[in-house]
């Protein structure tokens, strides 16, 4: 038997938001101590690992690990008839066939209760090499946002570089070329606003802005997001979920012909 | 130009 309760049932609608348009079937693996999905999207670009601790539920049960299959984007539209302020919560017998959604909104007393059939979703689980990063900037993720909005008017792909002067965002396309040079910045109170530049060596590094973008869906999770770089690697763009999980993604470089 | 890796070069499938 699983079952979780979430007082914050908005966050986990936020998690469906910011990787259903990146990835569309996909199993949520429940064990004792966390709701997790590792999945790559069809193209093999890109990987979306999501991690949501067992502490972040006012009640978790999980007696044996089972992988839910589900199609986001009808888990999305469930999701639609959640209040934003109400409880969320999940059940599954052992044998899950089905998942139950209760979503309960304490004020009015109303409880809207969905039962989704399972899919059964072949997982290809990948070995994320751990790996120590040389370059690993923490920003608003707000910035980020908008940075790579503004640089796809540009063109289609970014150019990330870290150097001793900063982290630079760059495209270039018809209409000409953008630049974007962010500089490390601990001086503002707000932590938030905070830049934090960690360099062990300068790398540069190009991605297609359209998975970019895709990534940014995750901004509402987490006032700051932490991207993480070495040399002809995929970069790692992390959207921590305060101390109770993540959002991360993975995405693989573009490469000189 | 610059080609679109793809990550099963860089993450071994279990």
């Amino acid at each position: 038997m699983f079952e979780a309760r979430l007082a914050n049932g908005n966050i986990f609608k936020m998690i469906v938001e910011s990787i259903r348009e990146l990835v569309v079937d996909v199993n949520i693996d429940c064990s004792t101590e966390e709701l997790s999905i590792q999945c790559m999207d069809s193209a093999h670009v890109a990987l979306v690992s999501m991690s949501l601790s067992q502490s972040a539920f006012d009640h978790f049960r999980c007696d044996r690990s089972l992988s839910l299959g589900l199609n986001l984007p009808n888990v999305s539209k469930i999701f639609k008839m959640m209040g934003r302020d109400d409880t969320m919560v999940l059940k599954a017998e052992d044998s899950a066939d089905k998942l139950m959604l209760m979503f309960e909104n304490d004020k009015s007393g109303t409880i809207a209760d969905f039962e989704l059939k399972l899919m059964a979703i072949e997982a290809e689980q990948l070995g994320v090499p751990d790996t120590a990063y040389k370059c690993s900037i923490s920003m608003p993720s707000s910035e980020f946002q908008r940075i790579v909005r503004d640089l796809q008017v540009m063109g289609d792909t970014c150019k990330i570089s870290c150097t001793k002067e900063g982290l630079k965002f760059s495209a270039t396309g018809q209409i000409g070329t953008g630049n974007i040079l962010m500089r490390q910045n601990v001086a503002s109170e707000k932590e938030e606003d905070h830049v934090t530049i960690d360099m062990e060596e300068p790398v540069e590094l190009n991605f297609a802005l359209r998975y970019l973008n895709f990534f940014t869906k995750a901004t509402p999770l987490s006032p700051t997001v932490i991207l993480k770089m070495s040399p002809g690697l995929p970069i790692v763009i992390e959207y921590p979920i305060e101390q109770l999980g993540h959002v991360k993604y993975y995405l693989a470089p573009k490469m000189e012909e | 130009q610059k080609r679109q890796s793809n990550l099963d070069a860089f993450f071994g499938l279990k």
